[in-house]
C-alpha cells in the first residue's frame, strides 16, 4: 500500500530488518518496535510512515539523551589533554591527526603524542600526520614505554606553551586486562602533570563493528572512562547502529564522525544526520 | 546461553514421541536471537534457521537425549557444516613463484598477516618475500618492512607509486632470487571505492595470484555480507583470514562472509605477534557464535 495505509506485520518485519542490519542490535531494536506497538494498542491504526517517524523519533531521543549529558565545553586548562584510544584497527592514530588538523584550524597550537611504542611504524605514521597537519610531536624509540612518552610530551607541551596535546594511543583489545591497565597508568600520569588531564578520553568506534561494539564501550567506559566516542569510517556501508545501544546504555556523547582518510574527513556528530542516514 | 534456553524451551517434550511444530516455533526464535547477537547477517539467519527447522522437525525425541540438546546438535552439526567441513591448505602454482595477495577493508589486519602468513609459510619450508603495494597510508611501506624485519623475512622495496608495478617488479625479484612465495600486501579500501577496487583487479591480472585472501575483521557486524560479497564478484576470493579472534566477539561475521561468498575461512588471527595465526576450525567457531 502507500506510506499512509495502515502498517502490516510484514512492513513491521522489514523495518525490525532494517534496524538489525543497521547493528542496532536485537535487543535494541525489539525495545524499539516494542514502544511502537504499545502506541498502537488501543490507539488508531498507525500508517507505515508514521510508524517510520517514531522509529526515527525514539532513536532520536536516545541519541540526543546521551550528546546532553556533557555539552562538550573545552576545558581552559592548558595544555588540554586529549587521549585517543580503542581496540586494534579502528582508526585512532588518523583521528589524532584529524583532531590535530581541526585544531589547528580553530587557532591552536597542537602537539601529538606517540605513545604506541608498540606497533611496528606507529611512530612514523604519526610523524606524517604531524607534518601534513602543522603540529609537533614527541615520539621516542620502538619498544619505549608509553609512560614515560607521555610523560615527555606533557612536559613539553607545558615549556612549549601548547594549546592541545592529543596522545595516541595502541590499538588494545578491551580483554587485554594489563593493556587496559597501560591506559590507566597514563591516566594518572597525565593527572599529575597537568590538572584535570586527561581532559577528554575519545574512544573511537570503526562504524563497520558489530555487537561486540557494545562489549567495548562497556570495558573502556568501567575501566578508563570515555568523554566521547568518535565513530570512523562512516563513509562505508556499514550504519555504526551500535552507538545506539551504546548511547542507551552508558549516555555517552558521540563526538566526532570519521568520514574518509584526510586530515579534513573529521565532522562533528549530529543526531538528525544520523538518524537519516539509516534510511528509515 | 542457547543451549540452555533450548534446554528450557523444550523440557517438556521429554513425555512426547516428536518435536513438534509449536515447540519449532519456539526454538526458532531462540535460535535466531542467538545468531543475530553473534552478528550473523539477519539474511543468513533466516536461510540457516529455515534449514534446521527442516532438520529438527518430526526428528523423534531421542532416548538418551534432552530434546533442548537434540536441537543443539541439529544446529551445532548444520553451523559446522556450514563454515566449511574440512580445513583448507594454500594452494601453490605449479611454477614458483605463487603469489598471495591479501585484501580487505581499511585496520582489518592485512599487514599484520602478510607477516604471520610469511612466517607460516616459512615454517613449512617455504621461501616467501614481501611487497606492500600500499601507497597511500602513512607509512605503510615502512611499516611492512618493519614487520619484515622483526621475523626475518626478505622485502622487496622500490621507491614507485604505482601499485601495479610495484607487484610486477616484486614478482619479478622474486623469480630472480628464487623465493617460491611472493606475499603482496595492499592497501585497505572501501568495497564502494570503484577506483580502489579497480586497482586491485589490475594487480591480480598483473600478477596472477594463487590465494586472494579476505583479511575480515571477526567483530565485523552486519556490513560483512556488503564487503564480502563485493570483494568476492570483484576478485573471486580463494579464503578468508579472519583476524582479532581473540577478543570476545562471537565472530558470527565467519558465518555471514562464508554465506554469501561460499569462501573457506583458511585461518583465524589470535593476537598482534606474528606466531598469532591459526588454522581455522569450523567447530570451534560454531560452537562460540552460539555462545
Ligand atoms: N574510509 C575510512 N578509513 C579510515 C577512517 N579512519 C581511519 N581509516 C583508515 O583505517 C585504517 C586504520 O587506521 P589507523 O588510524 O591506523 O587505526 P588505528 O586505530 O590507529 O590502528 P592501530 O593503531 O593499529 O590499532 C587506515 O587505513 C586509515 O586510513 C575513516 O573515517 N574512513
Ligand atoms: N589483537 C589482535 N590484533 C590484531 C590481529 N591482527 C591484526 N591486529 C592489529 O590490528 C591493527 C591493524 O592491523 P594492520 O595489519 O595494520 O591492518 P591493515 O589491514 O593492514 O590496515 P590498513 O592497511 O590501514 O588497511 C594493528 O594494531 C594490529 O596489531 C589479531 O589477530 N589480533
Ligand atoms: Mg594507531
Ligand atoms: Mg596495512
Amino acid at each position: 500500500g502507500t506510506a499512509d495505509s495502515p502498517i502490516t506485520e510484514s512492513q513491521l518485519e522489514d523495518l525490525e530488518n532494517i534496524l538489525i542490519g543497521a547493528d542496532i542490535g536485537v535487543e535494541t531494536s525489539l525495545a524499539i518496535l516494542e514502544r511502537v506497538r504499545e502506541e498502537t494498542r488501543g490507539r488508531k491504526v498507525l500508517s507505515g510512515a508514521q510508524v517510520r517517524r517514531m522509529i526515527r523519533d525514539q532513536i532520536g531521543v536516545i541519541l540526543q539523551a546521551s550528546q546532553e549529558v556533557d555539552p562538550g565545553t573545552r576545558s581552559t586548562t592548558r595544555p588540554r589533554v586529549v587521549f585517543v584510544v580503542g581496540v586494534n584497527g579502528v582508526g585512532k592514530t588518523t583521528t589524532v591527526g584529524k583532531l590535530a588538523h581541526l585544531f589547528k584550524q580553530e587557532g591552536e597550537e597542537v602537539l601529538v603524542c606517540a605513545a604506541d611504542t608498540f606497533r611496528a611504524a606507529a611512530a612514523e605514521q604519526l610523524a606524517i600526520w604531524a607534518e601534513r597537519t602543522g603540529a609537533d610531536i614527541v615520539q621516542q624509540g620502538a619498544g619505549a614505554d608509553p609512560s614515560a612518552v607521555l610523560f615527555d610530551a606533557m612536559a613539553a607541551a607545558r615549556a612549549r606553551k601548547k594549546d592541545v596535546l592529543v596522545v595516541d594511543t595502541a590499538g588494545r583489545l578491551h580483554t587485554k586486562t594489563h593493556l587496559m591497565e597501560e591506559v590507566q597508568k597514563m591516566q594518572r600520569i597525565a593527572a599529575r602533570e597537568v590538572e584535570g588531564a586527561p581532559h577528554e578520553v575519545y574512544w573511537v568506534l570503526d562504524a563497520t563493528t558489530g555487537q561486540n561494539g557494545l562489549n567495548q564501550a562497556r570495558e573502556f567506559f568501567k575501566t578508563i572512562g570515555i568523554t566521547g566516542v568518535v565513530v570512523a569510517k562512516l563513509d562505508g556501508t556499514a550504519k555504526g547502529g551500535i552507538v545506539i545501544a551504546i548511547a542507551r546504555e552508558l549516555k555517552i556523547p558521540i563526538r566526532y564522525v570519521g568520514i574518509g582518510e584526510q586530515a579534513e574527513d573529521l565532522i562533528p556528530f549530529s543526531a538528525e544526520a544520523f538518524v537519516d542516514s539509516l534510511d528509515l | 546461553n542457547l543451549s540452555t534456553k533450548l534446554q528450557k524451551t523444550l523440557r517438556d517434550l521429554r513425555g512426547e514421541g516428536r518435536i513438534s511444530e509449536r515447540h519449532i516455533e519456539a526454538s526458532m526464535r531462540e535460535i535466531r536471537m542467538a545468531l543475530l547477537e553473534s552478528d550473523v547477517h539477519f539474511t543468513v539467519v533466516k536461510d540457516f534457521v529455515s534449514r534446521v527447522k527442516e532438520k529438527a522437525l518430526g526428528q523423534e525425541v531421542l532416548g538418551d537425549l534432552m530434546p533442548g540438546q537434540q536441537v543443539i546438535k541439529v544446529v551445532r552439526d548444520e553451523l559446522t557444516n556450514l563454515l566449511g567441513k574440512e580445513t583448507i591448505d594454500l594452494k601453490m602454482s605449479k611454477v614458483p613463484p605463487s603469489v598471495i595477495l591479501l585484501v580487505g577493508l581499511q585496520g582489518s589486519g592485512k599487514t599484520t598477516s602478510t607477516g604471520k602468513l610469511a612466517m607460516w609459510l616459512r615454517n613449512q619450508k617455504h621461501q616467501p618475500v614481501l611487497v606492500s603495494t600500499d601507497v597511500y597510508r602513512p607509512a605503510a611501506i615502512e611499516q611492512l618492512s618493519i614487520v619484515a624485519g622483526e621475523i626475518d623475512i626478505p622485502v622487496y622495496r622500490e621507491d614507485g607509486r604505482d601499485p601495479v608495478q610495484l607487484a610486477t617488479q616484486a614478482l619479478q625479484h622474486a623469480r630472480d632470487m628464487g623465493f617460491d612465495v611472493l606475499l603482496v600486501d595492499t592497501a585497505g579500501r572501501l568495497h564502494i571505492d570503484m577506483e580502489l577496487m579497480e586497482e586491485l583487479e589490475r594487480i591480480t591480472s598483473a600478477v596472477n595470484p594463487t590465494e586472494t585472501l579476505l583479511v575480515a575483521d571477526a567483530m565485523t557486524g552486519q556490513d560483512a555480507v556488503n564487503s564480502a560479497r563485493e570483494f568476492n564478484q570483484r576478485l573471486d576470493l580463494s579464503g578468508v583470514i579472519l583476524t582479532k579472534m581473540d577478543g570476545d566477539t562471537r565472530g558470527g561475521a565467519a558465518l555471514s562472509i562464508k554465506a554469501v561468498s561460499g569462501r573457506p575461512i583458511k585461518f583465524i588471527g589470535v593476537g598482534e605477534k606474528y606466531d598469532a595465526l591459526e588454522v581455522f576450525h569450523p567447530e570451534r567457531m560454531a560452537n562460540r557464535i552460539l555462545g
